[in-house]
């Protein structure tokens, strides 16, 4: 079978009818997903595994370009922890930024994303390490004052119970008052992967709508 | 002004803005 061989031939890939049915893609849209992981898998390594550099080089252009978010995006993508990117991992990633996503999965994404050190709250200085970071990347200049005042005002606003944390609950509860913090979590590509990725024509013989 | 800290990484953060996934292939 076409899976079958498909997954001898290259490790980590994944049924495209498995990974479809626990995902809001259809499997045309997993094909066209597998063409674009092909070609992010094999920009410096073809191995069939995305590693970081491949990761910098897609998203950047560049790489060597280090990135705080870059590298804690690719650390949540590298759900096995064995430091690359599997076919799977990366449709399943993905698929948290879908738009028909629960909202809650992109809650929970992005705070896992926000708690650097992977303590279970979004920590006074992993806030302000991050505004720090952000600045370093752009070009705005603003003196370390603002900076603090800014963190202690979000946190003063997030950390309800007064602790010098934000847990998962406050966290929730902070989402729902400010929803434009989650923008980065909704690709709207993804709902037209097919266009721009059309390996299904090539690929599918199956329809979605026979699934 | 920023009227959050999450506010200003999200909008800021190149390396979250997983688009040029998608616009630089």
């Amino acid at each position: 079978c076409f899976c079958l061989k498909k997954a001898k031939q290259h490790p980590g890939y994944e049924d495209p009818t498995t990974l479809a049915s626990e995902t809001p893609f259809t499997v045309n849209e997993v094909e066209a997903l597998y063409d674009l992981f092909k070609k992010l898998s094999s920009s410096i390594i073809d191995d069939g595994f995305i590693h970081k550099e491949e990761f910098q080089l897609a998203l950047f252009r560049n790489r060597s370009k280090q990135n705080l978010f870059a590298d804690r995006v690719f650390d949540l993508f590298d759900i096995k922890r064995n430091g690359v990117i599997e076919f799977g991992e990366f449709v399943r990633s993905l698929s948290i930024f879908h738009p028909n996503a629960p909202n809650e999965d992109k809650m929970e994404f992005a705070f896992k994303l926000y708690d650097l050190r992977q303590t279970g709250y979004i920590e006074h200085e992993e806030l302000r390490e991050m505004v720090s970071a952000i600045l370093n990347e752009s070009d705005l200049e603003i003196s370390e004052d603002v900076v603090e005042s800014i963190v202690d005002k979000t946190m003063a606003e997030a950390d309800l119970k007064g602790d010098g944390k934000i847990d998962k609950e406050e966290w929730k509860e902070f989402v729902a008052r400010n929803p434009s913090i989650l923008r980065n979590m909704t690709l709207p590509y993804l709902k037209q992967i097919t266009l721009a990725f059309p390996s299904f024509v090539l690929n599918s013989e199956v329809q979605d709508s026979d699934i | 002004a920023f009227f959050n800290a999450f506010e200003f990484i999200s909008s800021m953060s190149s390396g979250f803005d997983l688009s040029s996934l998608f616009e630089n292939q």
